[in-house]
């Protein structure tokens, strides 16, 4: 199975290291994340950089998964051209599956390149989002699954965790940004199913912790840690940071429906628009 | 004593929970900082918030300080427009000196607002500076004293911490950004100032932790804390953060430094620039 991934947000706020969580190895170099400020010409344009990786869960079940990451994403002063190419990076791969659709003989080797879904990695400020946050994400979610994620969680206790969530759903209501919630059909779904989603639309938007440093865990397994002098922190634990959810989520019960979402109804409505022009 | 600290820093970094810590009262209510999104009309200026506190130390000493705050510093698509409000109103307040001292008859009245000192809010991206910052700084330098702060360094571990500090003081030889770095002269200066301007100028960027929340310490007193599942933080632990160490200086041991090079030196240069030009 096949996944593709995005995931933009501010330099330093823990993007590839969530990578290397999600993919359990190490994917990016972290020290590479940022383009040299030194050639800070103002041609310095974001880049987008892809990695491919073939994951294998528990079950035997493969997924070959590409990862787009935004290194130097809002780090500028001015902001407006790192917006537009990632936008035009998506809008082009559904240009391209439009230019395949019309082609008398199909390509056997066309690699289908929509992004499926797109992490969001939120600042968590205390105040909600800022205003670059809800500029990119207004502009992003007609166009692709947006998932909103708060960078760096371990920073928030636990009251301000509640509150940074709060504020920032608000914020989506207010300003009307539509998100990947986890749709549900109380006519259709089972139980269980409406049961599992609600539970994930609660947590949205998710706090995540990451980290690359391992260490043996108290049944000898390895677990990846962040250390404080004052305290360690479980990446992996369900109290203390929704990564195993989230992951779980991504790669495993939602995968299918964020691909058709994807594939049904983002697409087709920019077939549609496309071709109504 | 008269003393003006002006304060920079993206919103959420911890700006108004660093005032409250470093007054050790609640000057600035948290949940007010961010100016609503909402009004997002282009014309969304920066507004500068100040603050006035009369402080006392241990020895009785008297400082009344002056806090201007930048909220929403930093969150905008295109952030040129707050540049230009933060220097515009730092050289305001040398157009008023150049103005009071030209006039024949002294206003008895008169405020010097000069800014003393400015601390810059970083946020650790394990990266070093993001070019934001860079531009910033560079163009504060040259007229008021910069001291670079990283922000949130509870969210650091230790060798994260080190490397950010190293990065930072690259990025600032690299870009050749001057900031005020504790001076003393090997001949003049005993023995005693040189050791403790040598340890501080080590620390910088300081890293501070913040918090609004206090708890009874082990000996009864009052301590600010912030509290995780994993472990608990006071803010005024050396060894957890520089924030007491950076108080005193800027409040004791380097305040009439700090007033004298503003006057001396930055304004000094300031006024031949512009009575030259
Ligand atoms: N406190 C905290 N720091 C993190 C976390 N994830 C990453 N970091 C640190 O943040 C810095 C930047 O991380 P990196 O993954 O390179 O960010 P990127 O620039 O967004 O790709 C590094 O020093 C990481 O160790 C996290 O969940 N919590
Ligand atoms: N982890 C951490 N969080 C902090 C620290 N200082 C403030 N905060 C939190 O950061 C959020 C924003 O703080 P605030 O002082 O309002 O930031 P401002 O917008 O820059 O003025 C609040 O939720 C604070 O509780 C700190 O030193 N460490």
């Amino acid at each position: 199975i096949q996944f593709t991934l995005m995931i933009v947000g501010q330099s330093g706020t823990g993007r590839s290291t969530f990578i290397n969580s999600l993919c359990g190895q190490q994917v990016v170099d972290t020290s590479t994340t940022i383009p040299d400020p030194s050639d800070s010409s103002s041609e310095k344009e974001l880049t987008l950089r892809t990695e491919n990786v073939e994951l294998e869960d528990n079950e035997g079940v493969k997924v070959s998964l590409s990862i787009i990451d935004t290194p130097g994403f809002g780090d500028s002063i001015d902001n407006e051209s790192s917006f537009s190419i990632i936008i035009d990076y998506i809008r082009h791969q559904y240009d391209e599956i439009l230019l395949e659709e019309s082609r008398i003989r199909r390509n056997p080797r066309f690699k289908d390149g929509r992004v499926h879904c797109l992490l969001y990695f939120i600042v968590p400020t205390g105040h909600g989002l800022r205003e670059i946050d809800v500029e990119i994400m207004k502009r992003l979610s007609g166009l692709v699954n947006v998932i909103p994620v708060i960078s760096k969680a371990d920073s928030l206790t636990k009251s301000e965790l509640t509150l940074n969530k709060k504020l920032i759903m608000e914020d989506l209501k207010h300003y009307n940004i539509p998100i990947y919630n986890f749709p549900y059909d109380l006519d259709y779904d089972d139980e269980e199913t409406i049961d599992a989603n609600t539970a994930l639309r609660a947590l949205i938007p998710f706090a995540v912790v990451g980290s690359n440093d391992e260490i043996t865990g108290p049944d000898g397994d390895l677990i990846r840690v962040r250390q404080y002098p004052w305290g360690t922190i479980d990446i992996e634990d369900p109290d203390q940071s929704d990564f195993i959810t989230l992951r779980s989520a991504l790669l495993i019960s939602h995968l299918q429906d964020l691909k058709e979402h994807t594939q049904e109804i983002l697409y087709e409505k920019y077939r549609t628009d496309a071709l109504s022009d």
